[in-house]
């Protein structure tokens, strides 16, 4: 797994075409809401728990 | 045939008789049939149930074997609890095309006896060969401690993506700062020349990922000038195993509980 398919992965499942410019001062005070930080582990138990079948 | 297991299981040949060739000015040149193998199971009450094994097209100007790929079926019906019902593949012989101005050709197929000249029992012939995965397939994960050596045998190695290491990463990916991704690494097991024949599905085995899962992210999306959190999957991210398997081959499945 290269540092480049984790990019394009990303992009193509966010449709977009390059990586989007966002600089320090719009992260720096950005809170992740309980909902959004519950659907992010929800999704990370699931892809431990459920395997999907390669070729 | 060959295994000491399946001693009962006594072999056909499949092939569409070259006699069809008296026929040819009866039928154009492309004409075909399709030949389809299903699993048959019968349900507790009683009922039958088909699986679709595999169907191909099968000219009917030709004459020679007809290979069909029935390892899955075989493999899950391995799985099986005792005791099991023996497994029964029926191969079929339909018509092309549906509807009523398709032609008869496909009642042309015959199956050739396994002996030359006996004008005795036709039927396909299953030939079946497994590889104890013990000694063919993966080994799981490798061990941590030691470097895979030249040869080893295929298994999943542990690799950590750093997103944090990453430039464009930078502001952009919020969680998780990394991650184990896994890869498959070593060699696997070749049969015996002998067993490989020369059917087109049985080449090389080879060290891949057969079961992968996905990654969730928490990325920044920039809207109307200010950025918010969103979670985004990314699918076959992660390596869940590795096995040993020929391109094309399905690699045998566990059967859920």
């Amino acid at each position: 797994l290269t540092e480049e398919q984790v990019r394009a992965s990303l992009l193509q499942q966010l449709h977009l075409s390059q990586v989007p410019v966002l600089d320090k001062a719009d992260v720096e005070d950005l809170v992740i809401p309980a909902h959004v930080r519950a659907q992010y582990v929800a999704l990370l138990h699931r892809s431990h728990g459920v395997l999907s079948r390669g070729k | 045939r060959f295994s000491q297991k399946f001693r009962e299981v006594a072999g056909r040949l499949l092939a569409s008789e070259a006699a069809l060739r008296r026929h040819e000015r009866l039928f154009q040149r492309s004409a075909r049939a399709r030949v389809t193998v299903e699993w048959l199971r019968v349900r507790d009450d009683g009922t039958n149930r088909t699986s679709l094994v595999d169907s191909r097209l099968v000219s009917l100007h030709e004459s020679g074997w007809k290979a069909f790929d029935v390892t899955e079926a075989v493999s899950l019906w391995q799985q099986l609890s005792r005791p099991r019902q023996p497994l029964v593949l029926q191969v079929s012989v339909q018509r092309e095309h549906l509807g009523p101005l398709a032609s008869d050709a496909h009642k042309l197929v015959r199956f050739a006896s396994q002996v030359a000249g006996d004008a005795g029992q036709r039927e396909p012939q299953l030939e079946l060969h497994t590889l104890d995965l013990k000694a063919y397939g993966a080994q799981g994960d490798c061990d941590p401690e030691a470097p895979v050596a030249e040869g080893a045998r295929c298994c999943r190695q542990e690799t950590y993506i750093d997103l944090q290491g990453m430039k464009w990463a930078e502001n952009w990916v919020l969680e998780p700062p990394g991650f184990l991704a896994y890869e498959c690494v070593g060699a696997c097991q070749q049969p015996q020349e002998s067993l490989t024949f020369q059917w087109p599905f049985l080449g090389p085995r080879q060290c891949i990922s057969s079961e992968t899962a996905s990654l969730p992210m928490i990325v920044g999306i920039k809207e109307g000038g200010r950025a918010r959190p969103q979670v985004v999957s990314l699918p076959n991210l992660r390596v869940q195993k590795c096995s040993c398997t020929s391109d094309g081959v399905p690699v045998p499945r566990e059967l859920g509980p």
